[in-house]
């Protein structure tokens, strides 16, 4: 039930993705905030499949060259391409600590046994600035491989832009850059090259005071 | 591309894409 109502192919399922700041309280305890974050779902049939966008509204906000985001849509397979817009909640004091630590966690499942890698993207006006690349083996648990992106530690250009976007005064300032900012996950399996996840990331800055929110559409070609 | 320098606002995305979710 999960495909086409969750980020899943019929490889690969995205279980959780967060990013975010834990701040020590005391020797014991630590405060976490989060600012993105796309907790586990468990989707019914009887739930509405995703939203689409067409994927060319967006092509311009990742890279366009030779293995760009057109390229791996034509190479498909089309059911693993999603785009999460999330508004980021920027509601924490942030200090220059060294003590601070600023994360990435994410899990995935699949029926296959295989190795995973995944490539993470940060783009400027669509353009590549730089790029993380994870490889990471599968655990046999509860009839299924788990896959674990466990505490991966943020860059310094994500840690030093994030800092830079609370600066602002303005929330409409922080969306400005915001529009100009995108991610590209791309997660492949590692022997066959196969696309098993593209996830386009897009942002803006919360108002809510529940914290971080998002919506997920399916990437089509109409 | 087609769509290069134009802003998000003004292309052909779902309503909610601009509705914040309110959940908690």
């Amino acid at each position: 039930p999960w495909q086409g109502r969750s980020i899943a192919s019929s490889k690969l399922r995205m279980l959780e993705f967060s990013a975010f700041l834990e701040q020590p309280q005391d020797p014991e305890t630590f405060n976490k905030h989060l600012f993105v974050h796309i907790g586990q779902s468990n989707p019914s049939y009887s739930d509405a499949y995703l939203e689409s966008v067409d994927i060319r509204q967006i092509y311009d906000k990742f890279p366009e060259k030779k293995g760009g985001l057109k390229d791996l849509f034509d190479k498909g397979p089309h059911n693993a391409f999603f785009l999460v817009k999330f508004w980021a909640d920027l509601s924490v004091n942030l200090q220059d600590d060294s003590s601070f630590f600023y994360g990435v966690s994410s899990q995935y499942e699949s029926s296959e046994n295989m190795i995973i890698t995944s490539s993470t993207k940060v783009c400027s006006f669509g353009k590549q600035v730089v790029e993380k690349v994870e490889t990471e083996y599968a655990r046999f648990e509860n009839g299924r491989y788990v896959f674990r992106i466990h505490r991966s530690p943020l860059c310094e250009y994500m840690i030093n832009f994030i800092h830079k976007l609370k600066h602002l005064p303005e929330k409409y300032m922080m969306n400005s850059v915001l529009e100009n900012f995108t991610i590209l996950q791309v997660v492949t399996n590692r022997d066959t090259l196969e696309t098993l996840l593209c996830i386009a990331y897009v942002f803006e800055v919360s108002t809510s005071e529940h914290g971080a929110q998002h919506h997920i559409y399916r990437l089509v070609k109409d | 591309s087609a769509v290069e320098q134009v802003p998000m606002r003004k292309r052909q995305l779902p309503a909610s894409f601009w509705e914040e979710p309110k959940l908690t």
